[in-house]
């Protein structure tokens, strides 16, 4: 059962990186395309 | 950048390199391509993951998909991973948090120099409207008329009253068929450009004095638009040096005569018009004088008299043959 809640802990923690990579890689487009209407 | 690079990054959890890749210079935007997939394309194949670690990966994609549970025995090894996901996850949130506020500052940058720029263009527009109506004015007061309208603001008031102390307007008339715009005054001028205006259908050019910068009388010749056998030029600033004629020009000014030149000179001018008066029909001017040199003596010929006779008398043999010569002649008379 530990390991169950485990799993599943894991599994939020997993989604949750997923998420946040998704917007990291969103922010890295904009910060780029607004870097490059400064040069 | 390719992605991968960014998913690996991201799984490395380096935040300093992160920060250095959206920092670079001309780095090239990210690619689209939307993060989706399962866990287990995080992991690069090159990346060395342990074994341990694919193990839990297959085992969460087979928990995604539905398809098998299998209990886990080693709770130790998933607390420990567990630990670095939420690690990695915390790291995340950092670097998300600091790259919004990269771009927040990025933002409120580019939203200054925009500003910027708009009241830049702004005062420009302001500055040509400024000195386009001055040149109107100028020009529809052709007959002596160059008082300026003072009712602008402060800044541009200051350089209006000094052109309007020392501008002055000469109308020459010349061949209609002549379309250069060139007004013969005994200066010699640069012209440095040439616009056509919107009340008249011929160009007006601009020329300023070759003594330029140290001189800054400036000119703006342009015929005028009731008569295009005008030119009207129109002078700022007077010359702080000689004209390269004016010691011609007065030597010879006693024999010239106006040749159907209609001149007419206006305001400041108007002090000095038998200077003006001269330097403008200067071409007549030096036609009558050439020919009166043509009568008395070729300036050519002449020349070459006093050319001739300074090498001679350099020559010691014509000296004294010159003074053989002399003294026969000095005894044949005596004789």
């Amino acid at each position: 059962e530990e390991s169950g809640a485990l799993v599943e802990e894991m599994n939020r923690v997993s989604a949750e990186n997923k998420k946040l990579t998704e917007m990291l890689t969103v922010m890295c487009e904009n910060y780029n395309a607004l870097r490059s209407q400064l040069t | 950048m390719d992605s991968s690079y960014f998913l690996d990054k991201s799984l490395d959890l380096n935040l300093n390199s992160f920060s250095h890749m959206i920092n670079e210079d001309h780095a090239p935007p990210p690619p689209k391509r939307e993060f989706v997939g399962d866990f287990a394309l995080v992991n690069d194949e090159k990346a060395p993951v342990k074994e341990e670690k694919r193990e839990l990966v297959r085992y969460l994609a087979q928990v995604n998909d539905g398809k098998a549970q299998e209990p886990v025995k080693e709770e130790a090894g998933l607390a420990g991973e567990l630990d670095r996901m939420s690690s990695e996850n915390k790291k995340l949130t950092e670097m998300l948090a600091q790259l919004c506020e990269n771009y927040s500052t990025l933002q409120t940058h580019l939203m200054d120099l925009a500003s910027k720029s708009s009241k830049k263009e702004a005062i420009n527009s302001r500055k040509r409207k400024a000195e386009s109506d001055y040149y109107s004015q100028n020009l529809i007061g052709i007959d002596g008329n160059t008082e300026c309208s003072s009712s602008d603001e402060e800044p541009c008031k200051r350089p209006k009253e000094n052109i309007k102390t020392k501008a002055s307007r000469v109308c020459v008339r010349t061949d209609a068929s002549d379309k250069s715009l060139t007004v013969k005054d005994g200066y010699q001028w640069r012209k440095y450009g040439q616009k056509v205006t919107r009340d008249n259908p011929s160009p007006r050019a601009y020329f300023k004095c070759s003594f330029a910068p140290s001189c800054l009388v400036k000119k703006k010749v342009q015929r005028s638009a009731d008569d295009p056998s005008i030119l009207v030029a129109i002078y700022e600033g007077e010359h702080n040096h000689m004209s390269p004629s004016q010691a011609e020009i007065s030597l010879g000014s006693s024999q010239c005569v106006n040749h159907g030149s209609s001149i007419h000179i206006s305001s400041s001018m108007r002090s000095s018009a038998p200077t003006v008066t001269l330097d403008l029909i200067q071409p007549v001017l030096c036609r009558a004088k050439s020919s009166i040199q043509e009568v008395e003596s070729p300036p050519l010929q002449q020349f070459l008299v006093q050319q001739m006779a300074s090498s001679l008398t350099r020559d010691p043999n014509f000296t004294a043959a010159l003074a053989a010569a002399i003294s026969g002649r000095i005894i044949d008379s005596t004789n």
